[in-house]
C-alpha cells in the first residue's frame, strides 16, 4: 500500500 | 496604482479554470515584471505556481508591489459575466482593500466593471529547488488528459515509468489492469502533437489520479504538456500560455507504507 506524502516535505518555507 | 489588461477575457477564463477546483483563494503577487500566484492545495499534497509576464499584457503598470488575496469563487463569477473576446483589465489603487475587473466590447459599446473585496490571506511560500530531472517528457495536452481520465477509472493511483523507448503509464484495481504506452514519435509535421521524451535514467513513480486530472482543467490553454520527473520528488505538471507565462503543477509522489 502506498501512502500519499505532502508537498511541504520536499518544499520549505520561505 | 496597479493596472493590468489582456486583449481576450478568454484567457483569464481559461486560467481560473485552471485553479479554481485545486484553489478556494490565492493570493495575486504583482509587480512590474508581473503577476505571479503560488498557492497549495487545501490537503497539501500539490502546489500550484501561476507566472503571468508582464510583456505578455497589452497594458501593464505596477508602480508598487502589490499582494491581492482573492476569492477565486467570486473571481470566477465575475469572470462569468465577461464575454470571450472582451478587453479585461484588472485595476487597483496602492494599499486598496478592493480589486475592479472591467470588461469592454471589442467595438466599446458595452462597458462593465465588477468591483471585488480583497482578502488578507495568510499564505505561506515555498521555496521550489532547483532539480535535475531525469526525465521531462513533452506530449499533447489533449492526450495527457485522455490518459488520467481514463485511467482513474480503474484506481486511484497512476504508475508513470519512464524509459528511453517510452513512457508507460498504469493503473491498476478491482476492475483490472491498464496500462498505456506512448513512444517517442519519430518524424512529427506538427510540433504540438509530437511526444518528446529526454531520458537521463529510468524513473517510475506513483501519483493519485485525482489531482492529476484537476491538473487537465488546464488543458484548454496549451496544445502540449510538459511532465518533469525525478525519482522522491514531486512530479511537475507544466503548460505554457502562449506569449504571457506558464502554470506548473507539482504533485508529491505516492510513497511505500
Amino acid at each position: 500500500k502506498k501512502l500519499q506524502s505532502s508537498i511541504r516535505n520536499y518544499f520549505t518555507a520561505k | 496604482m496597479f493596472e493590468a489588461r489582456l486583449g481576450q477575457a478568454t484567457i483569464l477564463k481559461k486560467i481560473l479554470d485552471a485553479i479554481k477546483d485545486l484553489l478556494n483563494e490565492g493570493t495575486f503577487d504583482c509587480s512590474d515584471s508581473g503577476i505571479q500566484l503560488q498557492a497549495m492545495d487545501n490537503s497539501h499534497v500539490s502546489l500550484v505556481s501561476l507566472t503571468l509576464r508582464s510583456d505578455g499584457f497589452d497594458k501593464f503598470r505596477c508602480d508598487r508591489n502589490l499582494s491581492m488575496g482573492m476569492n477565486l469563487g467570486s473571481m470566477a463569477k465575475i469572470l462569468k459575466c465577461a464575454n470571450n473576446e472582451d478587453n479585461v483589465t484588472i485595476k487597483a489603487q496602492d494599499n486598496a482593500d478592493t480589486v475592479t475587473i472591467m470588461f469592454e466590447s471589442a467595438n466599446q459599446e458595452k462597458v462593465s466593471d465588477y468591483g471585488m473585496k480583497l482578502m488578507n490571506l495568510d499564505q505561506e511560500h515555498l521555496g521550489i529547488p532547483e532539480t535535475d530531472y531525469s526525465c521531462v517528457v513533452r506530449m499533447p495536452a489533449m492526450e495527457f488528459a485522455r490518459i488520467c481520465r481514463d485511467l482513474a477509472q480503474f484506481s486511484e493511483s497512476v504508475v508513470i515509468c519512464c524509459t528511453k523507448e517510452g513512457v508507460k503509464f498504469s493503473a491498476s484495481g478491482d476492475v483490472g489492469t491498464a496500462n498505456i504506452k506512448l513512444a517517442q514519435t519519430g518524424n512529427v509535421d506538427k510540433e504540438e502533437e509530437a511526444v518528446i521524451i529526454e531520458m537521463q535514467e529510468p524513473v517510475t513513480l506513483t501519483f493519485a489520479c485525482r489531482y492529476l486530472n484537476a491538473f487537465t482543467k488546464a488543458t484548454p490553454l496549451s496544445t502540449q504538456v510538459q511532465l518533469s520527473m525525478c525519482a522522491d520528488v514531486p512530479l511537475v505538471v507544466e503548460y505554457r500560455i502562449n506569449e504571457l507565462g506558464h502554470i506548473r503543477y507539482y504533485l508529491a509522489p505516492k510513497i511505500e507504507d
